[in-house]
């Protein structure tokens, strides 16, 4: 699966998700990707989300919705949104799974239950990247 | 305020031989995304739709990534392809799923919000749709990876041995040095 979250100058906020589903898939199976509130989610009030991992525990948990809802109803960051949704997502479906995040003052959420997840921002002219936890890198644009 | 553009390349149990392609990709669709965010000599600045479908576009063309060339196959060594696209304004999007052998899914989800009065298009009609949409549909399987196939490969033998496939993994993990069967 790969994803992007984009905010522009006038702060509309959009989010693109795209992916192959899971190997071994059943013909017909649709997963979290194409569901607006699992795998993608854009509101300028509220931010932009795309989400990765197995699709059916995303789907089910709605984990693009529940970090909207954090940001919204507990005014939480994007990053501490992002970061408890995925904790409760896989505490109570055992699934695993992450995402990226936007919020409407352009902070950044990242964080995944996963193992590891490829994630990378522009910002001011550098790029800061990374797979594993705790580990980032940069380099200019 | 700041234009910003985040991607993410999809979480697993991404095998180590795995990560400099995928890092390479995405900063490969970073670059391609936020020329649509920050005005260039003679290019005016587009949007945010405009910088999240090309950076997508990008990572779908790069077979280290699940998603266009070198997706995941079904169990009958098929790539089944779907996604979404939203923007913030007005809420509008557009998502598409069960397309086969065409290399940008996402732009097809934005087709379908920007030319009907529809959000979500599924299976043969999406299809059908996409192609009436200019779309090209590939050569049949021209989006098989040989990782894709050892992945499945290796997900028929774990089935075949007992083993738990509930997390079927969503990344390709065919040179998984492990034999484990890491969650999602």
């Amino acid at each position: 699966t790969v994803g992007a979250v984009a905010i522009d100058r006038n702060g509309n906020i959009a989010a693109a998700t795209s992916t192959g589903g899971i190997t071994g898939k059943v013909s017909g199976r649709i997963g979290d990707t194409p569901l607006l509130g699992c795998g993608t989610y854009a509101d300028n009030l509220l931010g932009g989300v795309s989400t990765t991992g197995h699709g059916e525990t995303i789907m089910r948990f709605n984990l693009a919705q529940k970090i909207m809802g954090k940001i919204r109803y507990e005014k939480k960051t994007a990053q501490v949104a992002t970061e408890e949704a995925c904790k409760e997502m896989t505490g109570r479906l055992i699934g695993t799974g992450g995402a990226i995040t936007i919020d409407p003052q352009g902070q950044l959420g990242i964080y995944w239950t996963s193992q590891r997840m490829g994630w990378a921002y522009v910002k001011s002219g550098e790029i800061f990247y990374g797979i594993d936890h705790g580990k980032q890198l940069k380099e200019p644009l | 305020m700041e234009p910003i553009l985040i991607v993410h390349g999809g979480a697993g149990n991404i095998t180590d031989a795995r990560c400099p392609g995928k890092l390479n990709g995405m900063k490969q669709a970073l670059r391609a995304g936020i020329k649509h965010l920050i005005p260039t000599e003679g290019l005016s600045a587009g949007s945010a739709l405009d910088a999240v479908e090309a950076a997508v576009c990008i990572m779908e063309c790069d077979e280290n990534f699940n998603a266009g060339y070198g997706a995941c196959l079904n169990l009958e060594e098929k790539v089944e392809l779907e996604a979404s696209i939203m923007e913030g304004g007005e809420l509008k999007a557009g998502c598409v799923t069960l397309l086969h052998d065409i290399m940008h899914p996402i732009s097809v989800a934005r087709c379908v919000m920007q030319n009907t009065k529809h959000t979500f298009l599924g299976g043969v009609a999406a299809q059908k749709f996409a192609l009436e949409h200019g779309f090209e549909q590939l050569p049949e399987d021209s989006l098989i990876t040989e990782d894709a196939r050892l992945a499945l490969k290796e997900f028929k033998e774990c089935q075949a041995k007992g083993l738990d496939t509930t997390f079927a993994r969503t990344e390709l993990d065919a040179n998984q040095k492990s034999n484990e069967q890491g969650p999602s």
